[in-house]
């Protein structure tokens, strides 16, 4: 899984 | 996006608007941490330093700007306003130690070495343990008025909703972190014992009072 992902999130 | 995610953000909103109106209800911030206040201050600086780098949605945006605004607007007006309200006297939780131990946490755990990524994941670490000064402070004073209860289940249940998205996006999609997903675990844990009060006197129209 990419960590950028999880920036997507709050 | 799903339906775990998207109340647990709709719950950060309204955990915000709920402390704005005690704020301007009761013309004081008496019962809430300064500290723990400035603490979500720098997670949402320091968080969302992409907001001018990575565009994601414009919900995405709208909510990053309110969260850091937001936060700001409380800090700046607890130190203006409202300072002669509450009593820095029993805000003595030591925040160096939640400063600095983020920093060795985030210095030790993290996916890269950059400086967006590593300020992002201090951010993950830091909000874990944000709430200690204030759940410290109640536990001193034994009591909080209604309002500042629902502020502070609707700011739990918000991490608390957001390990239950990472968990449904495992389930479906195979996406995995293990820092955000642990961070959120520490958070949830330390909220226990005020969970545990708020469903079973806040919720039965009792006043949150700590046995």
């Amino acid at each position: 899984s990419s960590p950028d992902a999880a920036h997507d999130e709050l | 996006m799903n339906v775990f995610r998207l109340v647990a953000d709709l719950m950060h909103l309204a955990s915000i608007l709920i402390l704005l109106l005690k704020i301007r209800k009761t013309r004081s911030a008496a019962g809430i941490s300064f500290k723990s206040q400035l603490l979500y201050l720098i997670v949402f600086v320091t968080r969302y330093l992409d907001l001018f780098t990575h565009w994601v949605s414009l919900y995405n945006t709208a909510m990053k700007v309110f969260f850091i605004a937001s936060s700001g607007y409380i800090v700046y007006q607890m130190q203006r306003r409202y300072r002669a309200t509450w009593d820095p006297a029993l805000d003595t939780f030591r925040i160096e130690f939640l400063l600095g131990g983020a920093a060795v946490m985030s210095l030790i755990f993290h996916t890269k070495f950059t400086f967006l990524e590593l300020f992002w994941t201090y951010s993950i670490w830091l909000e874990a343990v944000a709430i200690l000064p204030q759940l410290f402070q109640m536990s001193r004073t034994g009591e909080a008025e209604t309002i500042t209860a629902h502020y502070l289940f609707a700011l739990g249940a918000y991490r608390g909703l957001y390990v239950v998205n990472w968990i449904y996006r495992y389930a479906t999609e195979g996406y995995w972190e293990w820092i955000p997903f642990l961070a959120g675990m520490v958070q949830t844990v330390l909220y226990a014992d005020f969970f545990y009060v708020y469903f079973s006197r806040v919720m039965r129209g009792k006043k949150f009072e700590l046995p």
